[in-house]
């Protein structure tokens, strides 16, 4: 699975988030991450998310989803939202993955509870990196 | 003007360092470098910022090594049934498709039927009939054939098991 999410210089949001699915998968199965609102969303008002992982969990848990209400109702930040989800709500039914997310503010979060994560990410402030495991 | 950025992924897993090589890694480094040089030169120049992700998504896509166009992995009958969703966060407006074989390059297709179909997520020969009617590039079986995808799929074909791109098998029952 591949993906991507980005705030532009008015401050809009977008999420992307493309796969092949599983090695084997059982022909006709939909499920990976690429499902509006369980692997990708995007609400200008909260972030914008693109995940990966084992994709029945992540429709389960509406993950994407899941992140953007804890900003709205809860008031979370993005990092406390994106960690919240990773590191707890989807372990607790047994997914595994992560996620990539940006907020208005062009704050990002990279997520994931796996032994690595291909990942990349670039701010106008001139943070960058390329990174696969946890450093 | 406001700060931007941009984040991508290639995918999470078991990723094990010992079968991780230097050259290995190197490649995957290049190839999520030039998605995320061509994502954020959109930014850069004041690009829209679903330009951005398609656009990164889209170099992933070309690349063999990952699980996404190109380099999708096999399906039980040898298939490659790929996935895309793309989303506007000012205007919550998102496309999807689903069960698509053929095209190079799913999320461009996702991103037509956010902008250009009444609709939000197309399935299998209705999504492959749409991509057509919209003259997205069409790729033959021999394009999506990697044979290190082919191993991991002989390994299990014929077995109720299933693999995620970067695990092992996982045999656990979904609710």
């Amino acid at each position: 699975t591949v993906g991507a999410v980005a705030c532009d210089r008015r401050s809009n949001l977008a999420a992307a988030t493309s796969t092949g699915g599983m090695t084997n998968k059982m022909i006709g199965r939909l499920g990976d991450s690429a499902v509006p609102g369980a692997g990708n969303y995007a609400n200008n008002k909260t972030c914008a998310v693109s995940c990966t992982g084992s994709g029945e969990y992540f429709l389960r848990g509406v993950v994407a989803y899941d992140v953007s209400c804890l900003m709205e109702m809860k008031n979370m930040t993005l990092q406390e939202a994106a960690e919240e989800v990773i590191q707890r709500r989807i372990l607790e039914i047994g997914g595994d993955g992560g996620l990539i997310a940006v907020d208005a503010e062009a704050n990002i979060s990279l997520p994931f509870n796996t032994e690595g994560m291909y990942r990349a990410f670039q701010t106008s402030d001139g943070v960058a990196g390329v990174k696969i495991y946890k450093d | 003007m406001a700060r931007f950025a941009i984040a991508l992924h290639g995918g999470a897993g078991t990723l094990i360092k010992g079968n991780m090589t230097p050259d290995k890694e190197k490649a995957y480094k290049k190839v999520l470098s030039e998605a995320l040089q061509k994502g954020y030169t959109v930014l850069e120049n004041d690009g829209a910022a679903v330009d951005a992700v398609q656009e990164a998504v889209m170099c992933m896509e070309d690349s063999a090594l990952f699980n996404a166009g190109k380099g999708s992995v096999f399906s039980a009958n040898g298939t490659h049934e790929m996935e895309a969703a793309i989303m506007e966060g000012k205007t919550r407006k998102a496309g999807a498709v689903a069960l698509l074989t053929g095209i190079k390059n799913p999320i461009s297709v996702a991103r037509d039927v956010m902008e250009k179909s009444q609709h939000v997520f197309l399935l299998g020969q209705g999504a492959l009939e749409f991509a057509k009617s919209m003259d997205h590039v069409l790729q033959d079986s021999k394009y999506f054939y990697d044979e290190f995808r082919y191993q991991q799929w002989q390994e299990i074909k014929g077995s109720s098991q299933f693999q995620l791109d970067h695990s092992k098998s996982k045999n656990s029952k979904f609710g």
